[in-house]
């Protein structure tokens, strides 16, 4: 389209409410776009631009920033509800461009960009000098603290055998010395107490999914872990793009992920969580 | 030669529309 007189943007307030509508909407896409890790919640608004678009509506060109909170993508909990992470828990920010298309009044996610990234280590010890850091998801103290924290919610569960979905977070803390994990499971067609092979266990095609908080503290001569899970209400199986030429349509089971329990658990203090449905 | 004397304007808060308000705190 050539260059004139019309073609330009206007200047809106950052904290004009047409803006944080637009914004809503935007801190709304990336929360029902997520796969994993944790919703977000709006911060501030960094700038926005107004284009005229042809023929008809608006196109909010609008950078946004993001702070991670404490509920995970799966869980229902309507983010306003939710807390925002805070700094002594090592904090995670987003940074966004969107462009959002306003029409007829109503507003429409035309292009979302997001990176997302931790506090510095130097900010956070600044703000608190004890407090534990993010720890890589495949550092092994963290794998352990997982599998065992596994291997014991299901051991203290009578009810379907849970698999590993997700390691959402993991934090090394120096005092006591421990492992604090968050990780997301999933049901199976399997029943916890009667596990042989997990790698034959499927997950249910109606998902249900579960959140877990655990802590595994090392002690003299053996290991504790504290596990709290809450299970959430069960995914219903949305219909999957088939192939052409196929007519009846399947549900699309996700491959079973085998989470072997170790060999010689520990014993364990075993906090097994509300199972809220 | 008429010179028109200079309209002195009263400097007020600059207002910046952007970046806006932090609704918890900045990383």
């Amino acid at each position: 389209a050539p260059h004139g007189p019309g073609l330009g943007y206007r200047e809106l307030n950052c904290d004009d409410p047409e803006t944080e509508q637009a914004a809503l909407l935007a801190v709304d896409y990336i929360n029902s776009h997520l796969l994993r890790g944790y919703k977000h919640t709006l911060n501030q608004i960094d700038k926005v631009k107004v284009w005229p678009r042809r023929p008809m509506g608006e196109v909010f060109e609008i950078e946004i920033d993001t702070l991670e909170t404490t509920c995970h993508a799966l869980d229902p909990t309507p983010v306003a509800n939710c807390s925002v992470r805070q700094l002594q828990e090592h904090a995670v920010e987003g940074d966004c461009d969107f462009r959002v298309l306003k029409q007829d009044g109503q507003f429409s996610v035309l292009f979302a960009k997001c990176d997302s990234s931790p506090d510095s280590a130097e900010d956070v010890l600044k703000v608190c000098p004890d407090c534990p850091l993010l720890a890589p998801l495949n550092d092994t103290r963290v794998v352990h603290a997982v599998e065992a924290a596994l291997a014991a919610f299901n051991a203290r569960n009578n009810g379907s055998y849970y698999q590993l979905v997700e390691v959402s977070r993991a934090q090394l803390v120096p005092f006591p010395v421990s492992t604090y994990v968050e990780f997301v499971v999933a049901a199976t067609d399997c029943v916890s107490k009667e596990v042989t092979d997990p790698a034959k266990c499927n997950l249910l095609a109606e998902k249900q999914y579960g959140f877990c908080k655990a802590r595994l503290t090392g002690k003299f001569g053996g290991e504790d872990v504290a596990v709290t899970c809450v299970v959430f209400q069960t995914q219903p199986v949305l219909p999957q793009p088939q192939p052409e030429g196929t007519n009846s349509p399947t549900p699309a089971e996700t491959p079973a992920k085998p989470l072997s329990p170790p060999a010689n658990l520990p014993a364990a203090t075993v906090v097994v969580g509300p199972l809220v449905a | 030669t008429v010179v028109q004397p200079g309209v002195a304007v009263a400097a007020g808060p600059v207002v910046r529309p952007c970046p806006g308000r932090i609704r918890h705190f900045k990383i």
